[in-house]
C-alpha cells in the first residue's frame, strides 16, 4: 500500500491494486440476482473488499508510534485482509479456467455453478467485510443469497455425478457412507460384526466387573 | 452389483467422463493415476479396512510392511517415477517413505552440489538408505531463525561437529526419523573461526546401515502418538539429539554456500533465492492435497446424503413405495454442502495454477530475476493457509453432514480429518502465514 503511492506497478496476484482509486470507490451495479452471474462483477467486489480492508489497516497502522507496535495490535485485521486478498486469488484463478477451452457435453456449465456457488457463499459468509467496506450494499447482499440459493437448485440433479468425477476407488476413499453403489446400510452391520468387541458374545471383563454387579 | 446410486447417476447433465479429465488436470494424467488407482484397489496386499483396530505397534509395523511391499510392486511392475509416486499416493497409508520421497530426495536434489548429488542420490533412489528432513526442534517449530543445533567446523579433522547444545534443541516431529531413518537433512547453525553464518542443511548419518542401531552420539526415537485412531500413527514421528557427532565437511549441503578445508565461508553464485523454490514446491502440494482431502469428505457426505432419508412430506419412490425425504434435498443439508463441493474444485484450480506458477518461478530465479519473489512466496502461504484451514473444517462439516454415523470409523472421515488437520500448522503455522501476507500486502 505504502508503494502505491510511488508508482511502482503491483505484480502478480497484486496487479489489481493498481487500480486503487477506482477500487476504492467503486459502487456494486448489481440491480437483480442474475445480475451476480457476471464473472466480472463478482471479481469486482471482491476486489474491492480486498484492498478496502488492506488500504484500512494501512491507514490505521500509521496511528502507531512504531510499525511493530501497529502489527502487533492490529494483526487480527491484518489476518482478515490476507484472508481476503488470499479468496480473491481463489475466485480469480477459478473465473480464469472457466475462461479456458473447455470440452465436454456440459462440463462448462456445471464449471460455471460451482465457481457461482464458491463466490456467493463466500459473500454470505464474509458479508460483514463487504458490507463494511462498502463493496456491496445490504440490498445487493440479499440479492446475492437468492442467487445462492437458485445455484443450489440448479447442482443439485449433478451432485453424485460431480464426485464420481473425482475418481476415487473404493479402497481409496475407505468409507462405508461414501461407498460408490450407495449400498451402505447391508455394509455399515457388516463391518460392525468386525469390531474386536464382537469377537466374543460375553465380553472380557463380564466375570471380573459385570457379573458381581447383578449378582450383589 | 446392485447400484443403489444409480437413479441419481441418471440425473446428470454433463459428461462425467470429460468432467474426470479436466479434474485430473489432462488425459494423461486421468489414465495414469486411474490405472494405478485400480491396480492399488484389487491388490489385498494394500488392504487398509482394519487400520482402526489395530495397535499402535501393529499399524507402524503394517505401513512397514506395505512400503516394503510398494517397493516391491514399483520394481516388479517396472512402474515409471510418475507411476510409482500415484501408486504410493493411493496406498493412502503414511510411512517413512513419504518424507524419503517427498523431503529427503527433493532436499538433496535442491541443496547438495552436483557431485554429492551424484554420491547420494543413487542411493537414496535404490532406498539402501533412507532418509528424513530434520529442521523442527522442541523448543522453536517452524522459526526457523530460532533453531538451535550447532555445526561447527573443526578444522583439523575437517570435520563438522553437530551438537544439540540444549534439551529445546532437539530435533521434533521429522517423519520416519524415530525408528526407520538412516540419515537425516540436519537443520544446524554453521559455526566456523569463531563465527555464526546461520541455518545451513548437513546430511547426517544417524543410524548403521549394518544393525540400524544409533550411531554414537546419536539419541533418537518416536515422539509418541498422535490425534486419531490410525492417521499420523502408522509414521514413526522422531526425535533426535546429538552429543558432538562428527561428519566429514563435505556432507554440508553445499549448493549456495559451502566451507572450504581452511574453514572460510565461501557464497556460491548460485543464487540463495533458490532455496526459498522448493518452500514454494512444497506448498503447491499442500494445496493440492487440500483439494484432495476436502474432495474425499465431499465425495463421502454427498453419496450419503444422497443414501440417507428423513422426515419430510411423505411421497413415493420410483417403485411407487412410500419413502421419507432424501437428506440432500433439504436446503440447509445443500446450504452446508454444495459449497464444499465447490470449494473442492476451486481449490484443485488454484493448486494447478500455483503448479505453474512454481515452474514460472524456478525459471525466473535461474536466470536471476528476483522480481516476482516476495508475491509469489506470499501468494503460495496465504493459499497454503485459507485451503488447509477451509479443508479441515469442510471435512469436519462432512462428517457432521453425514449424522451420527460420521462419527464412526467405518465412514472413514474420522481418520481423514486426523490425517489432514496437521496441514494447518506444519510447513508454517496458518496465521503465521497469513501475517506474512498482511505485511506483503502492507509494503504494496
Amino acid at each position: 500500500i505504502s508503494q502505491l503511492q510511488t508508482g511502482k506497478k503491483p505484480i502478480g496476484t497484486t496487479a489489481y491494486m493498481a487500480h486503487v482509486e477506482h477500487l476504492i470507490q467503486c459502487r456494486c451495479t448489481v440491480q437483480k440476482a442474475e445480475d451476480w452471474l457476471n464473472p466480472s462483477v463478482i471479481l469486482e467486489a471482491f476486489e474491492a473488499r480486498a484492498i478496502r480492508l488492506s488500504v484500512a489497516c494501512a491507514e490505521n497502522l500509521t496511528k502507531f508510534a512504531t510499525p511493530l507496535q501497529g502489527f502487533s495490535e492490529l494483526s487480527p485485521d491484518l489476518v482478515e485482509a490476507a484472508v481476503a486478498h488470499c479468496q480473491l486469488i481463489v475466485v480469480s484463478k477459478f473465473i480464469e479456467k472457466l475462461q479456458q477451452n473447455i470440452e465436454g457435453n456440459g462440463v462448462k456449465q456445471q464449471l460455471e455453478t460451482l465457481c457461482n456457488i464458491y463466490c456467493l457463499n463466500l459473500i454470505h459468509k464474509h458479508l460483514g467485510d463487504f458490507l463494511s467496506t462498502g463493496s456491496i450494499s445490504p440490498k445487493q447482499a440479499s440479492l446475492a443469497s437468492d442467487q445462492l440459493r437458485s445455484r443450489y437448485s440448479k447442482l443439485r440433479s449433478n451432485v453424485i455425478a460431480l464426485v464420481d468425477a473425482f475418481n476415487y476407488t473404493d479402497h481409496f476413499l475407505g468409507s462405508v457412507l461414501g461407498r460408490y453403489d450407495g449400498n451402505v446400510y447391508p455394509k455399515l452391520y457388516e463391518e460392525a460384526w468386525k469390531d474386536p468387541l464382537n469377537d466374543s458374545i460375553v465380553p472380557d471383563g463380564y466375570h471380573e466387573y459385570i457379573q458381581p454387579l447383578l449378582k450383589q | 452389483i446392485m447400484d443403489h446410486l444409480a437413479h441419481e447417476r441418471s440425473k446428470a447433465q454433463f459428461s462425467v467422463e470429460e468432467m474426470k479429465i479436466i479434474w485430473a488436470g489432462s488425459l494423461h494424467a486421468f489414465q495414469v493415476s486411474d490405472r494405478i488407482a485400480r491396480l492399488v484397489a484389487s491388490d489385498p496386499g494394500f488392504r487398509k479396512d482394519n487400520r482402526a483396530v489395530l495397535s499402535r505397534k501393529e499399524l507402524f509395523k503394517s505401513a512397514l510392511r506395505k512400503a516394503a511391499y510398494v517397493w516391491k510392486r514399483i520394481n516388479e511392475l517396472a512402474l515409471s517415477e510418475e507411476e510409482a509416486s500415484w501408486l504410493r499416493f493411493y496406498v493412502d497409508e503414511l510411512a517413512y517413505a513419504y518424507i524419503h520421497w517427498g523431503m529427503f530426495v527433493p532436499a538433496i536434489k535442491g541443496s547438495a552440489t552436483e557431485e554429492q548429488q551424484q554420491k547420494w542420490l543413487p542411493l537414496a533412489n535404490n532406498m539402501q538408505i533412507i532418509g528424513t528432513y530434520a529442521q523442527t526442534e522442541l523448543g522453536h517449530g517452524s522459526n526457523v531463525r530460532g533453531l538451535e543445533t550447532t555445526a561447527t567446523f573443526d578444522q583439523e579433522t575437517d570435520e563438522f561437529i553437530i551438537h544439540s547444545p540444549t534439551l529445546t534443541s532437539s530435533k521434533w516431529w521429522p517423519g520416519g526419523l524415530g525408528k526407520v531413518a538412516t540419515h537425516a537433512v540436519v537443520y544446524a547453525r554453521l559455526i566456523t573461526d569463531g563465527q555464526d553464518y546461520g541455518v545451513h542443511g548437513f546430511l547426517v548419518q544417524i543410524r548403521s546401515l549394518d544393525d540400524h542401531f544409533p550411531l554414537p552420539g546419536v539419541t533418537v526415537g518416536d515422539i509418541g502418538m498422535k490425534f486419531g485412531s490410525g492417521a499420523f500413527n502408522s509414521i514413526d514421528n522422531g526425535f533426535l539429539r546429538f552429543n558432538h557427532v562428527r561428519i566429514p565437511r563435505n556432507q554440508m549441503l553445499m549448493k549456495v554456500s559451502r566451507v572450504t578445508r581452511q574453514g572460510k565461508y565461501v557464497e556460491s553464485n548460485v543464487p540463495k533465492q533458490l532455496l526459498y523454490g522448493a518452500m514454494v514446491y512444497v506448498r503447491q502440494i499442500i494445496v493440492a492435497d487440500a483439494s484432495i482431502a476436502l474432495s474425499r469428505a465431499v465425495c463421502i457426505a454427498t453419496r450419503y446424503s444422497a443414501v440417507r432419508r428423513q422426515f419430510g412430506p411423505p411421497h413415493e419412490d420410483e417403485n411407487g413405495k412410500g419413502v421419507e425425504t432424501q437428506v440432500i434435498d433439504y436446503k440447509t443439508q445443500q446450504s452446508r454442502l454444495f459449497p464444499l463441493l465447490a470449494s473442492a474444485y476451486a481449490f484443485r484450480f488454484v493448486g494447478e495454477w500455483l503448479k505453474w506458477l512454481y515452474t514460472d518461478l524456478i525459471q525466473k530465479l535461474e536466470a536471476n530475476d528476483f522480481s516476482t519473489l516476495p508475491e509469489a512466496h506470499a501468494c503460495t502461504a496465504g493459499l497454503k493457509s485459507l485451503t488447509t484451514s477451509a479443508a479441515a473444517d469442510g471435512i469436519k462439516e462432512c462428517w457432521k453432514l453425514c449424522g451420527g454415523h460420521g462419527y464412526l470409523s467405518s465412514s472413514g472421515l474420522p481418520e481423514l480429518y486426523a490425517a489432514f488437520v496437521p496441514a494447518c500448522t506444519y510447513e508454517g503455522d496458518n496465521i503465521v502465514l497469513l501475517l506474512q501476507v498482511s505485511r506483503f500486502l502492507m509494503k504494496t
